[in-house]
């Protein structure tokens, strides 16, 4: 799975994602990717959400919109919110994984649970990073 | 905290354990995270919207053999590829999606175009090609979608499925 958010100079943000699946998988087999709300979510310029790993478990906890009602209803910010969903509720559940977000301060947060991630980060007048496990 | 553009990306998740990883592969990866950020931040920096910069960046990662999405496509246990992809607009929550495709070269097109050219969020199959073809996007044959590593990591899944000695990792669930 792979995917991207991003946040632009008028404040606007969006998310992708964009996946061909677990090997091995069952023909007709679909994971979080394409479920807004589950991998992929990006609504009223709060945050940005893309996700990857175990996608039943994703879905089940509508990860991405998880977040976003952490961060409206209980006033988080987008990386303590991604933390507890990606650390705690997603590990309570048995699902491993990560995601990437972004919050409508431009602030990233690249939270996984399991061994590893492939990952980059450019933030306007900083120097690109790219992070590999 | 920025007044600035961001931008983070993600090419999933690693399948070989760190210590495996040769520098040949590893310098490999990090050049290709490289150029997928700088597909989006090229639009960020000339005052693009974060919309067209995670179109840009996404389609760089399906372009991309080494991560798991178009091109890289795993395969299912039928040895046929589907595809799935989603975007979503933060300034009014217009979103599109697909599911279960094989044919358009980059799928995040695909749901862009769902997105765009629809009143819908999600298709799936036909219905999903049909809009796909009708926005012009490129097609694929099955060929280009396939790659010598994936196809040997499906052999090697049924193989242990078949002997009884494939383990029950997490991260086999990972799309």
């Amino acid at each position: 799975t792979v995917g991207a958010v991003a946040r632009d100079r008028a404040g606007h943000i969006a998310a992708a994602t964009s996946t061909g699946g677990m090997t091995a998988k069952s023909a007709g087999r679909i994971g979080d990717s394409p479920l807004i709300g589950a991998g992929t979510f990006a609504a009223n310029d709060s945050c940005a959400v893309s996700a990857t790993g175990d996608g039943e478990a994703f879905i089940r906890l509508s990860v991405a919109h998880e977040i976003d009602a952490r961060i409206r209803l209980a006033g988080q910010n987008v990386t303590d919110a991604a933390e507890q969903v990606v650390m705690k509720d997603l590990v309570a559940i048995g699902g491993s994984g990560g995601l990437i977000a972004i919050g409508a301060d431009g602030s990233i947060t690249l939270p996984f649970n399991c061994e590893g991630m492939y990952r980059g980060q450019s933030i306007e007048g900083q120097a690109s990073q790219t992070f590999i496990y | 905290m920025s007044d600035g553009f961001a931008l983070a990306i993600h090419g999933g998740a690693g399948v070989l354990p760190r210590a495996e990883m040769s520098e040949e592969r590893e310098a490999a990866c990090h050049a290709a995270l490289a150029r997928v950020l700088t597909a989006g931040e090229s639009v960020l920096a000339a005052d693009g919207t974060a919309l067209d910069a995670v179109t840009a960046a996404v389609r760089a990662l399906e372009d991309e053999p080494l991560f798991n999405a178009g091109r890289g496509a795993v395969f299912t246990r039928a040895g046929t590829h589907e595809m799935d992809a989603a975007i979503m607009d933060g300034r009014d929550r217009r979103a599109g999606a697909v599911a279960g495709i094989c044919g358009p070269r980059n799928p995040v097109d695909a749901a862009r175009a769902v997105m765009e050219r629809t009143s819908h969020v999600l298709m799936a199959g036909d219905g999903a090609l049909t809009v796909a073809r009708e926005a012009g996007l490129p097609f694929e044959e099955t060929s280009y979608f396939f790659t010598p590593e994936r196809w040997d990591t499906l052999q090697e899944t049924l193989r242990m499925e078949a002997d009884g000695t494939l383990d029950d990792d997490p991260s086999r669930r990972h799309g």
